[in-house]
């Protein structure tokens, strides 16, 4: 089924 | 000083049993918008984001902006206690380290209050930025919640894909296969129960199934939802909440090795 990603892969921190 | 009073005590309910499965403690935030709050799954594979607006609250005083890191099992213990009619109130001091639920009941005969602790909560606070999506899907919320369901006794991952046919959803396990076609349909008797889908291009992503049921105890929030998917991004998963706001989940792809 694929490697998990993650969310902070995509979104950047504040 | 922060005091909300939301008249439909239950939907706050609601919506702690729409995030307690996937987040444990979390910092809520109270500014002039409203009552928000934004947080990751321990391991940082969902997102969660929740925005009650300031006007759908009956009344809704906040003096100045408050983070308040609460346990969200903690939370639900406390509202568990309210009726389902009850008018629940929200209030907390400057500097202090509790917050306070009242509840009361429609007819004024019983009023409660719920004192409970705050916590210190290191939490990081993602932008998410705007994007457009290749493709959205509307459907009725308990529909999506059926087939999450249905496919998880089969498999542990769901593609979904959406192409002009429609959006499908594939999964596969030891058992064997199953693919869940919903096609477009606006011709039904009331608008929430129906399936409209707006491409722009075709698309096609891989999610753990497990965190989409977790999605759907949001369910009783809202008679449908949208999911919003783009190749290399996060999928988001909409409930609105009528009149207030929304909770919305991101889901990060699994992606080929």
């Amino acid at each position: 089924g694929g490697k998990q990603s993650t969310i902070t892969a995509f979104f950047g921190q504040f | 000083m922060l005091e909300l009073r939301l008249v439909q005590g239950s939907l706050l309910k609601k919506v702690l049993d729409a995030m307690r499965e996937l987040v444990n403690d979390a910092n809520f935030d109270c500014s002039a918008t409203g009552f928000s709050l934004q947080a990751m799954d321990s391991s940082h594979v969902a997102l969660v984001a929740l925005l009650l607006r300031s006007e759908g609250f009956e009344h809704y005083r906040c003096d100045r902006n408050l983070s308040m890191g609460m346990n969200l099992n903690n939370m639900s213990k406390m509202l568990r206690c309210a009726g389902n009619d009850d008018i629940i109130t929200i209030k907390a001091d400057d500097g202090t380290d509790s917050v306070t639920f009242m509840f009361e009941s429609p007819n004024q005969d019983k009023i409660a209050d719920f004192e409970m602790k705050l916590m210190d909560i290191d939490s990081e606070h993602l932008g998410i930025p705007d994007a457009e999506y290749q493709a959205i899907v509307r459907m009725p919320s308990s529909e999506f919640a059926r087939i999450c369901k249905d496919l998880s006794s089969i498999g542990d991952t769901v593609v979904i894909s959406v192409t002009k046919e429609g959006v499908k959803f594939s999964t596969a396990g030891d058992i064997g296969t199953a693919n869940i076609v919903c096609r477009q349909n606006k011709t039904v008797d009331k608008p929430e129960e129906a399936t409209i889908i707006e491409m722009q291009e075709p698309v096609s992503l891989t999610f753990a199934l497990r965190y989409l049921n977790s999605f759907t105890k949001a369910t009783p929030l809202s008679d449908t939802v949208t999911i919003s998917l783009s190749s290399e991004l996060p999928v988001v998963v909409e409930y609105k909440i009528a009149e207030m706001g929304y909770i919305r989940y991101y889901l990060a792809p699994k992606i080929e090795e």
